[in-house]
């Protein structure tokens, strides 16, 4: 299976137009592989994006200069569908 | 689940998720029956129960959609133990019985069955089918973009490497065409549900406009009722309103197709959470998610059991 070590995922609030407009086009960098888990919408609904580890810093630096307020919500991908898995193998051994 | 082996607090492989639906058909031989609708892009069969108390073929109807996004896990799981409920309290609950004295019940756990396997052996995070574009490396279109409703309009790509692109034409996706034809050819269906995760919303035509449906008074009043039932049992609080203003422009949506053909009661269920866990709900959570849910569920049911047309 795909692993996703080290990938994380961003909420971002976005308070504008603008905003969303910057937002839309680091979600369209194609070497980002950035990957939209909730798409930007009305001004009062945050954004959630999967960012993969290697572009943490490069994606950081961009909301951090756009003045992009954000969070990580997920820390740690992987871990989360460790423990999902392991879960189903022991509900199936069961 | 205590007379039987599938546990409704844990999330399956496909195969056992067709398993219980047949086993929930040979137990209730007399209201439940197993339908095959069609086959996915890689041949998998795609089931439906119908619950019916009898009275023709071309009863008013329910649809419950769910599974159409593959890694909305949450959605399939409350869908299969929504089965069990049903078949559970019939003839025990006022409500559902009587609901079913008046209508059918088609319940559709899996909508992408091939997406849910690839999620299962290779990407927990697709979201798409698994058909082939021919020109492109990749694979599969939304299926929930891909319904004749203002197809190919705002809120979808023509790239097939889009988590939104719209298909090469209306219903181009068999797991939609399935769903089209089933209904079409039944023609007496008054409600339509999909279930979805996450975000906590219940939502109501239209996605691919921002111009209020005919029904948006209706159908803004049964989604409030609806939400609130839901939040009765553990206070989870659901956003309620149209789609395109609610959380964004979607076109070719099967909630948007079905209100467009005359399902009148068309709703989405976006279900938990908000994002803490996103589309990696732990199984924990499954029967306390299907448990509310099926209060909302039950609301709608009932308004459409008093309001039929």
């Amino acid at each position: 299976r795909d692993k996703f070590f080290g990938d994380q995922v961003f909420r971002i609030n976005v308070r504008n137009g603008d905003e969303i407009r910057k937002l839309t086009e680091l979600v369209n960098s194609d070497h980002l592989k950035l990957s939209v888990w909730k798409s930007p919408s009305t001004f009062d609904r945050p954004v959630d994006i999967l960012v993969p580890s290697v572009s943490l810093l490069p994606v950081k630096s961009f909301l951090k200069s756009q003045g992009l307020d954000y969070s990580v919500t997920i820390e740690d991908l992987q871990a989360l569908l460790d423990n999902e898995d392991e879960e189903m193998q022991h509900n199936e051994g069961i | 689940e205590r007379s039987g082996d599938f546990n409704y607090g844990a999330y399956h492989p496909l195969e056992a998720i067709y398993h219980e639906m047949d086993s929930i058909a040979t137990d209730f031989p007399e209201l439940v029956s197993r339908v095959k609708i069609g086959e996915t892009f890689e041949k998998r069969p795609m089931y439906v129960l119908k619950f019916s108390t009898g009275g023709g073929k071309k009863r008013p109807a329910i649809w419950l959609n769910a599974g159409i996004h593959a890694r909305e896990w949450i959605s399939q799981a409350t869908a299969i133990w929504t089965a069990r409920k049903i078949v559970t309290d019939y003839k025990k609950d006022p409500a559902i019985t009587s609901i079913l004295k008046k209508v059918d019940i088609f319940l559709l756990p899996v909508a992408n069955p091939d997406g849910y396997v690839y999620t299962q052996s290779q990407n927990r995070l697709w979201r798409k089918t698994r058909s082939r574009n021919p020109g492109s490396r990749c694979v599969g279109a939304d299926p929930n973009r891909n319904w004749n409703a203002s197809f190919a309009g705002e809120g979808t790509s023509d790239n097939p490497c889009s988590e939104v692109y719209h298909g090469s034409h209306p219903n181009s996706e068999v797991e939609v065409k399935s769903v089209v034809d089933f209904i079409q050819k039944h023609g007496n269906f008054k409600c339509f549900i999909d279930l979805h995760s996450y975000s906590q919303l219940l939502m109501y035509p239209y996605g691919y406009t921002v111009k209020k449906a005919p029904d948006a008074e209706e159908l803004d009043d049964v989604a409030r009722n609806a939400a609130q039932a839901l939040a009765s049992l553990s206070g989870t609080k659901y956003r309620v309103g149209p789609t395109c203003t609610t959380v964004y422009p979607a076109s070719g949506s099967s909630v948007d197709w079905a209100y467009d053909n005359g399902i009148k009661y068309a709703f989405t269920f976006e279900l938990r959470d908000t994002g803490y866990y996103g589309f990696l709900l732990p199984a924990s959570q499954i029967i306390p998610t299907a448990e509310e849910t099926w209060l909302g569920l039950k609301t709608i049911m009932e308004h459409v059991r008093d309001h039929l047309y």
